[in-house]
């Protein structure tokens, strides 16, 4: 039977969590004309054995959770993105030129134990 | 802090951080491609970030080029009223090498749509111009002219396709110079010469050009691979 989990130990797992940038806060504003910020998010958690079965992991991932199980010594496997997806942006050079560009890998979407 | 940023704007393809005086005006176009990519992204919708679907062409980067050209005066009065010449330039250096150009498109913005004021006809004139401009001389030396064109009033904005131009002009990227000639053409009831002097000095009020110009990274866009038969 499956031992139920502590909830609090829930929110150490890997998982995504929020974070908006505001190009305000870095003085990109200056130069940035759209947008005015985006939900970039990052990955942050635990990776222990049990997470690496069911969380979209990796196979090294599980094999390193299973070693560092077997020898704490081995660390743990980490919690990684495994989904981005780009942003466009809209900005004025030092030349006044403006220009629309993506870029990609600005968003994480989805995060796992890499 | 300022190295890993310094890093990440080299990274944007930025040497370093750009410190505009005052921002230009965006066309309507970048607005709506901008919005438009915003919504797929919101959306979740996948989108072809090497396709500018709504200008029908293949790239990944667009850049709007202001002008940095003047205007020509010339010595004769008659001339004067009725005529008007612009040294148009814009700065392709911008544009990476390994960049594709898929688009040069000139706009230029004779001024809004207004329902008084419709009248003079205009002739517009662009040629490309052949080495840099000597201070002094009356007009530029210029190769053959490459667009020729009529339009009722002075009002609205024009669109020149230059990709041809922009291309052959391109090695190495250095400024874009073209020669634009308007000539105002009377022929209507009295009081020609006023309004001819007029639409002329509210045109050099007026008159805005910029060049748009979308290119295609092939490190950031690979060929789509081709299907196997």
């Amino acid at each position: 039977a499956a031992i139920p989990a502590s909830k609090a130990s829930c929110k150490n797992l890997c998982h995504r969590h929020q974070l908006f940038i505001n190009f305000r806060d870095l003085g990109w504003h200056k130069w940035i004309i759209a947008p005015k910020g985006f939900m970039a998010n990052y990955c942050h958690g635990d990776c222990p054995f049990s997470l690496t079965t069911s969380l979209n992991s990796s196979n090294y991932a599980f094999m390193q959770a299973l070693m560092h199980a077997i020898d704490p010594a081995v660390p743990q496997a980490v919690c990684i993105p495994t989904k981005l997806s780009p942003i466009s942006m809209l900005y004025q050079d030092n030349d006044d030129n403006v220009i629309l560009r993506h870029y990609e890998n600005m968003v994480v979407d989805e995060c796992g134990c890499g | 802090f300022q190295f890993q940023e310094r890093v990440f704007l080299q990274s944007l393809g930025l040497d370093k951080e750009p410190s505009p005086k005052k921002f230009q005006p965006v066309p309507s176009i970048l607005k709506r491609i901008f919005q438009d990519q915003e919504a797929a992204a919101t959306a979740g919708v996948s989108q072809d970030l090497c396709y500018v679907k709504e200008l029908g062409v293949s790239g990944n980067i667009l850049r709007l080029l202001p002008d940095q050209g003047f205007f020509l005066y010339s010595e004769s009065l008659s001339q004067a009223s009725s005529r008007l010449q612009k040294l148009l330039s814009f700065n392709l250096s911008a544009i990476k090498d390994e960049e594709q150009l898929t688009m040069a498109q000139l706009g230029l913005d004779l001024g809004p749509n207004t329902y008084y004021n419709l009248g003079p006809e205009l002739e517009l004139a662009l040629s490309l111009v052949q080495g840099p401009h000597v201070w002094g001389q009356a007009t530029p030396k210029t190769g053959k002219m490459f667009a020729l064109q009529s339009v009722p009033w002075p009002q609205g904005v024009l669109h020149f396709n230059l990709l041809d131009v922009a291309k052959r002009n391109n090695y190495p990227r250095k400024n874009l110079g073209l020669f634009l000639e308007i000539l105002v053409k009377g022929g209507r009831a009295s009081g020609v010469n006023f309004q001819l002097e007029d639409t002329c000095a509210r045109l050099r009020r007026s008159l805005h050009a910029s060049l748009l110009v979308v290119t295609l990274n092939p490190e950031q866009c690979h060929p789509p691979t081709r299907k196997r038969r």
